[in-house]
C-alpha cells in the first residue's frame, strides 16, 4: 500500500 | 532500491564509520562539531519514530539502527568520554544550533506532506537534516586546521546527499506518481551547503596540498 512506501528513503 | 542509492546509503555509512573510527581510535574530537552531531542524532530520532511500526526491510531497519546507534555514540564520545571530550573545543564550535531547529520545526509544521504528528516529524528532520552541516562548516572556517579524516568525513556527507538527488531523480523517470518536492528541495539545500567545501577539497586534492578553508 501507498502509505508503507511513502518513507521508504533513510 | 536502485544503484544510486545503495550508493548514497553506503558513503553516509562510510561517513559515521570514518567519524567513529576517528574518535575512537586516536581519542580524539578535535575539529569535530557536537553541535552537529547532535542535530544529527535529533534527525535520526525525529526521522524514524515508524521504525518499529513501518516495516520496509531488513537492510532499511538495520541500517536505522545503525545509523540511530553512530549518531548517539558519536555525540556521548564527545560529551562523556573522559579522554575524548577533553579534545573538544567548545569555544571554537559556538553556533546557535538550537536557533536552527524553531524554523525546521515551524516550517514543518506548515509544509508537509500530511498533517500527522510522525509526518511534521518526519518533514521536520528533513529539514534539520539540510542544515545541520552548518555548525561544522562554521567551525571548519574558524579552526582552519582540517585534518584529513575530518576532510573525508565532510566530504562523504555531501556525497550521500548528491547521490541521493541522483537517486531522486532515477525513481522519478522510473516510478509513476514517485513526487516528494520536500525532500527534493531540501536535499538540494543541503548538497549545495557542501557546495564551496567540495571546491576546496578537489583544489587541495588536484594540487596534492593541504585543505585550506579561505578565512
Amino acid at each position: 500500500p501507498k502509505g508503507s512506501r511513502s518513507h521508504d528513503e533513510l | 532500491m536502485n544503484i544510486f542509492r545503495l550508493a548514497g546509503d553506503m558513503t553516509h555509512l562510510a561517513s559515521v564509520l570514518v567519524l567513529l573510527l576517528k574518535i575512537h581510535t586516536i581519542k580524539s574530537c578535535a575539529g569535530i562539531s557536537l553541535k552537529t552531531q547532535e542535530l544529527f542524532a535529533i534527525v535520526f530520532l525525529t526521522r524514524y519514530l515508524d521504525l518499529f511500526t513501518n516495516f520496509i526491510s531488513i537492510y532499511n531497519t538495520i541500517m536505522k539502527l545503525i545509523f540511530l546507534g553512530s549518531s548517539f555514540s558519536i555525540v556521548w564520545y564527545i560529551r562523556r568520554h573522559r579522554v575524548v571530550r577533553r579534545s573538544y573545543d567548545k569555544d571554537q564550535d559556538t553556533f546557535r544550533h538550537f536557533f536552527l531547529m524553531w524554523p525546521c520545526l515551524i516550517l514543518a509544521i506548515f509544509i508537509n506532506e500530511k498533517f500527522t504528528l510522525k509526518e511534521v516529524m518526519w518533514t521536520f528532520s528533513i529539514y534539520l537534516e539540510a542544515i545541520a552541516i552548518l555548525p561544522q562548516l562554521v567551525m571548519l572556517q574558524r579552526t582552519r586546521n582540517i585534518d584529513n579524516l575530518t576532510g573525508q568525513y565532510i566530504f562523504l556527507l555531501g556525497a550521500y546527499r548528491a547521490f541521493y538527488i541522483l537517486n531522486w531523480i532515477y525513481r522519478y523517470f522510473t516510478e509513476e506518481h514517485y513526487v516528494h518536492w520536500i525532500t527534493w528541495v531540501a536535499g538540494v539545500i543541503q548538497t549545495l551547503l557542501y557546495g564551496d567545501f567540495f571546491y576546496y577539497y578537489f583544489q587541495s586534492w588536484k594540487n596534492n596540498v593541504k585543505l585550506e578553508l579561505p578565512a
